[in-house]
């Protein structure tokens, strides 16, 4: 559902400002959001520097924002409640130029708007547009969009919805807050022609018999496998076993052969453009516990040659014979491949080996706390409400002891629901840190397994600590102070567990059961404890809007077109500058302050100027291209008759 | 792992534990009567 007209596009990278009113939560949830449009999207952000365009994001009553680039800076709202990556995602989404999904043409073949139920005075809230102003880029109605609104959206009765779904089916998808779906996203790119995204490098689920460009390393003594899911128990990670003849893997059999026998997977060559990176797959180890599976990456030597190995992780075998799931930083800013290498343990035999499957590369940081549940659904069935497990304790990157409290069936309120805590764990740096810990953001989130990261929709949470959460009972002690003064020992992790803080309502067991967050039924948390202490004070002022140069090469021409008068001449004559709209050529007229002022439309090609978008011109680079073709073209026929002539003579 | 029982005094709430409230429903509590919701219209519109 998105805006026809491509003077709303933005070009990218779009500049933005983060008020100073905006909550430390808000903004870190903010540069979480585009992060996912930088891993899913080619939409890319930058910090303000006084470009005529931009959105200024504020903290403002509720969530809101305008639809497109309205070229002259534009504010987006974060208001109390809205610090969802969700939310700050539709909101964005808005910006870019997109509608409601429920607002499109054909929307009533989809949905049934209950025109009764809806709070008096809010029936505009549920028009629909004509195809002239909006585009659903060729893609159909879709139920599962972040720009979808809720079944009980301004509903008059609390248990009446306003909008349903006419595959009932539905009704539970509606209104999704997890990620964005991936309809919105082949939009999003479709509308802005995207081509790839910024920080997804690479991924491979090995569904295709090119293995996604990798290569047998060069010197082994045997090759990896692509091999099919078979019997149970040799199920690929993709598809766990569930679709005939599919879902794939990679295989290095280490039942027969000598110790140290080694296979090398390799990636293509990657061009990274940041300085780290996540690999990120799942494997397991099923022959012998002495089997090791090592991460290499082949760098750039300098010369252009791809040949410099670095050793970077190796994971041990062990009894586990279930997927496990790995993250492997990497630090390279050349062109690299990135290598498996499966290295035989010494064992006399064993039946099995080296699995991986689901290997995605992005140029995002690894997660620092990664929890793998196994056997939930067991889990769920024989917790009771109020019944919590606690995650081991992680480590942020400052050495902040921390960890996940986890209620399977939720609390009395909300039994349906998985309750999900942060908490923190005292720890070995505890002495050397700052206390009580303020303005970190704790984030939590729980994966969608999904094999493609962009398809991934992974709902998150997050707070930020400060000074006004204190402990119940107590007289203003915080309850970010040193666990080993605030909290409660556990034999556990042999460390001090402090208060949880948490949502009660993190994911319901309904949702649990769709998408990808049970696969194996093993379920998936990552959690980050972040400093944000860096975004107290982001605001800069804004500059006088500057006259936008894209493509003024034909200004001269522009000076002397044929005008028919001024602009201010028709608006002083009229009641409403903008009726009848003066602007030519599907100019949109704006009216500023009783004037109309004319913003003219653009295409691929051409580009309209002059008050009244009259003047047609040509982007700098099509006329480029023009005149070198025709340059080219006189040169060939100058060559050409040239020989001929020779050869006549 | 091991099941436990918490004091319910020892989980606290981010989100006040209510679920999560939706775009329209934050709108409307905080008094806005925008365009379709969540929409600001440029003025002249």
């Amino acid at each position: 559902n998105g805006l026809r007209n491509e003077f709303y596009r933005w070009k990218f990278p779009v500049p933005y400002i983060l008020g100073d009113d905006l909550e430390l939560n808000a903004k870190g949830v903010i540069l979480e959001a585009f992060e996912m449009f930088r891993l899913k999207s080619c939409v890319d952000f930058k910090p303000y520097e006084g470009e005529s365009t931009y959105i200024r994001f504020l903290k403002d009553d509720g969530c809101w924002s305008m639809v497109g680039d309205q070229q002259t800076g534009q504010n987006l709202s974060i208001g109390l409640r809205c610090d969802y990556k969700a939310i700050v995602e539709h909101e964005i989404l808005h910006a870019m130029g997109f509608y409601h999904e429920q607002s499109r043409t054909d929307r009533d073949d989809y949905v049934t708007i209950w025109w009764d139920e809806i709070l008096s005075g809010h029936t505009h809230n549920f028009v629909k547009y004509d195809d002239k102003l909006i585009s659903d880029l060729n893609t159909p109605y879709d139920y599962e969009s972040v720009m979808h609104y809720e079944p009980f959206s301004f509903n008059k009765n609390q248990s009446i919805p306003t909008i349903t779904a006419k595959i009932p089916a539905f009704n539970d998808i509606i209104g999704q807050r997890l990620d964005f779906s991936s309809m919105d996203l082949e939009r999003l790119n479709r509308m802005y022609n995207c081509t790839s995204t910024h920080t997804l490098l690479d991924q491979c689920a090995f569904e295709f018999p090119n293995i996604c460009g990798m290569v047998q390393g060069p010197g082994d003594d045997a090759d990896w496998v692509h091999k099919k899911s078979s019997l149970a128990g040799q199920e690929d990670h993709t598809l766990v076993g569930r679709c005939k003849d599919a879902g794939s893997f990679m295989y290095f059999d280490t039942g027969s052969g000598k110790a140290e026998d080694t296979a090398l997977l390799e990636s293509r060559i990657l061009y990274p453009k940041r300085t780290q990176q996540c690999l990120h797959f799942f494997y397991k180890i099923s022959g012998s516990p002495s089997d090791k599976l090592v991460i290499w990456v082949r760098k750039d030597n300098g010369t252009g040659a791809v040949n410099k190995l670095v050793k970077v992780k190796t994971f041990q075998g062990d009894n586990d014979q279930n997927w496990k799931i790995a993250h492997v930083t990497l630090n390279v800013q050349e062109k690299f491949r990135y290598v498996f290498q499966g290295l035989r343990g010494n064992h006399n035999s064993s039946s099995g080996g080296i699995v991986i499957d689901d290997v995605t590369l992005t140029e995002t940081p690894c997660p620092s706390a990664v929890w793998l549940i196994r056997n939930f659904s067991r889990l769920l069935q024989t917790s009771v409400s109020g019944s919590v497990i606690f995650s081991p304790r992680f480590y942020s990157s400052e050495g902040y002891g921390y960890g996940i409290t986890l209620y399977p069936r939720g609390t009395s309120s909300y039994p349906n629901y998985c309750r999900i805590a942060f908490h923190l764990c005292s720890g070995e740096n505890d002495e050397a840190l700052k206390w009580p810990v303020e303005n970190r953001q704790a984030i939590v989130t729980v994966l969608d397994q999904h094999p493609d990261i962009r398809s991934r929709m992974s709902p998150s949470r997050s707070f930020t600590t400060d000074r006004s959460q204190i402990m119940p009972g107590t007289n203003g002690t915080s309850m970010w102070d040193k666990p080993s003064l605030v909290g409660k020992f556990d034999p556990s992790c042999n460390c001090n567990r402090s208060l949880d803080w948490g949502w009660s309502t993190f994911i319901s067991h309904k949702m649990l059961r769709q998408r990808n967050f049970l696969k194996n039924d093993d379920l998936i948390i990552f959690a980050e404890f972040k400093d944000l202490t860096y975004l107290k004070h982001t605001e800069v002022p804004v500059k006088l809007a500057q006259p936008s140069a894209r493509g003024l090469i034909l200004e001269r021409q522009r000076r002397s077109a044929q005008n028919t008068g001024p602009l201010e001449a028709w608006s002083s004559n009229m009641g409403d500058a903008c009726d009848p709209n003066p602007c030519q050529n599907d100019g949109v007229c704006v009216n500023v302050k009783g004037k109309a002022s004319c913003r003219c439309a653009s295409g691929h090609t051409f580009f309209y100027t002059g008050e009244r978008c009259q003047v047609a011109q040509v982007y700098g680079n099509t006329l480029g291209m023009i005149i070198g073709g025709t340059a080219g073209t006189i040169v060939l026929i100058i060559v050409i008759v040239s020989m001929l002539t020779r050869s006549s003579m | 792992f091991s099941v436990r029982h918490l004091p319910k005094e020892d989980a606290r709430d981010a989100d006040a534990g209510e679920l999560r409230e939706d775009i329209p429903g934050i709108n409307l509590a905080a008094g806005l009567n925008l365009f379709q919701g969540d929409i600001l219209l440029p003025n002249e519109r």
